[in-house]
């Protein structure tokens, strides 16, 4: 089973035609693994992106370097799947 | 053991085969109204099971309804188990949905990718797409809401098979969506598709591959802006509307698109709620208002697909 400890989802607000062609270009980029939840737009609706705990420094860097806004919708990942597993047993039982 | 309705939870995920088990306690609980029917098998021969609600008749207008087409947003597919339910209890009781199901037939596929399904249940929670193997990639996997026959290959769907909106080698490789579309095109009649996803709160309708507004544009529009202010009087949710490309980006082979260019004139798009800390993982105490609210909008929908014949 695949595990998601440390990874983080962000939510991410492009002010401008340019940051949102940046973070389709962030998309691209293999190496990051990181995965669109809501795609980028339009300036001003947000998207999210789930980010893999081993590219979060660099794609808050990305980010920040950018001037391109960010807060953290969740967390640790693996934290709301294991309440998630948890509830589904509790709702069996 | 007795089948019965009354002991499934509604506020529950449950896996692929509780899904299943489930179609047949409906059908037991219902059986002059609802039937199971198997419109094909996925890529790993799981069975592609479809609920037939009908009152009777031969060939009637028909409604589509899918839930469930990316496997990771399980709240699409609870809502589907909810609705399906609902359907069927409301018949004879609610005067809307009995109206419909005298004249037409409701058609609902609630678990469009059980491939899929099944794997997020058992090794990887966030999977999207089928689990189809692709020739010379060691990434799996199909984008089935990229596979469609309309503008496939074109902006909005990748061509990488390690992109999770892979389009595929071909227009409907995908038996996940092949089946429906022999099953609709088989049928004829299928006067509306509604097709149900989640997290960011839209309807839309066509087109998403292309800009130029479809013929039914005006329709289509007032439609959707009646069926989000019906929702939003629920629980306040808001909800915005209009064409995939305008509403969100370009899309190309989406299921919508091919729904309309194949004659099903109200071809519509859900993206149920957002809680806004969630995404694909919203806990289960909101799947009931998620399909609460949902209800009045497709009801919205189906009525006026009924009382607008065509």
């Amino acid at each position: 089973e695949q595990l998601f400890v440390g990874d983080q989802v962000l939510r991410v607000t492009a002010s401008n035609e340019e940051q949102i062609a940046l973070l389709r270009a962030l998309d691209e980029r293999e190496d990051l693994q990181v995965d669109f939840w809501r795609d980028p737009t339009k300036p001003g609706r947000p998207s999210d992106l789930h980010v893999p705990f081993p590219s979060l420094q660099a794609v808050k860097i990305f980010l920040e370097s950018h001037g391109i806004s960010y807060s953290i919708m969740i967390e640790d990942v693996q934290q709301l799947l294991d309440e998630e597993k948890k509830t589904m047993m509790l709702a069996r039982g | 053991l007795e089948r019965s309705a009354s002991t499934f939870d509604f506020a529950s995920y449950h896996t692929l085969d509780e899904i299943y088990d489930w179609l047949d306690t409906l059908v037991a609980n219902h059986p002059s109204l609802v039937s199971k029917i198997q419109i094909g098998e996925s890529y790993e021969k799981r069975p592609l099971y479809v609920l037939k609600f009908s009152t009777g008749g031969s060939n009637r207008p028909a409604i589509w309804l899918d839930t469930g087409i990316h496997s990771r947003e399980w709240v699409t597919q609870a809502t589907g188990v909810w609705t399906a339910n609902k359907l069927a209890e409301e018949y004879g009781r609610d005067p809307s949905i009995t109206s419909i199901l005298d004249s037409m037939d409701i058609f609902f596929e609630i678990v469009t990718n059980p491939d899929g399904y099944a794997f997020t249940h058992s090794s990887n929670r966030l999977w999207r797409k089928t689990r189809s193997i692709n020739a010379g990639s060691s990434c799996v996997g199909v984008d089935p809401n990229r596979n469609w026959d309309a503008g496939f290959g074109g902006a909005g769907s990748s061509s990488s098979p390690c992109s999770e909106t892979y389009r595929g080698p071909y227009a409907h490789s995908e038996s996940e969506v092949k089946s429906i579309v022999d099953f609709i095109l088989g049928h004829g009649n299928v006067k509306a598709l509604i097709s149900i996803h989640s997290y960011s709160q839209m309807l839309m309708f066509p087109y998403g591959y292309k800009r130029t507004p479809a013929p039914d544009y005006q329709e289509l529009n007032e439609l959707a802006k009646k069926a989000v202010n019906d929702l939003a009087a629920v629980y306040g949710t808001e909800y915005t509307y209009g064409s995939i490309v305008d509403t969100i980006y370009v899309a190309s082979g989406t299921t919508v698109d091919w729904a309309y260019e194949n004659g099903v004139k109200y071809s519509y798009t859900f993206e149920l709620r957002d809680t806004g800390r969630y995404g694909f993982l919203l806990p289960s105490t909101q799947i009931i208002p998620t399909a609460t609210e949902t209800w009045p909008a497709l009801l919205d929908i189906m009525l006026h697909v009924q009382q607008h014949p065509y």
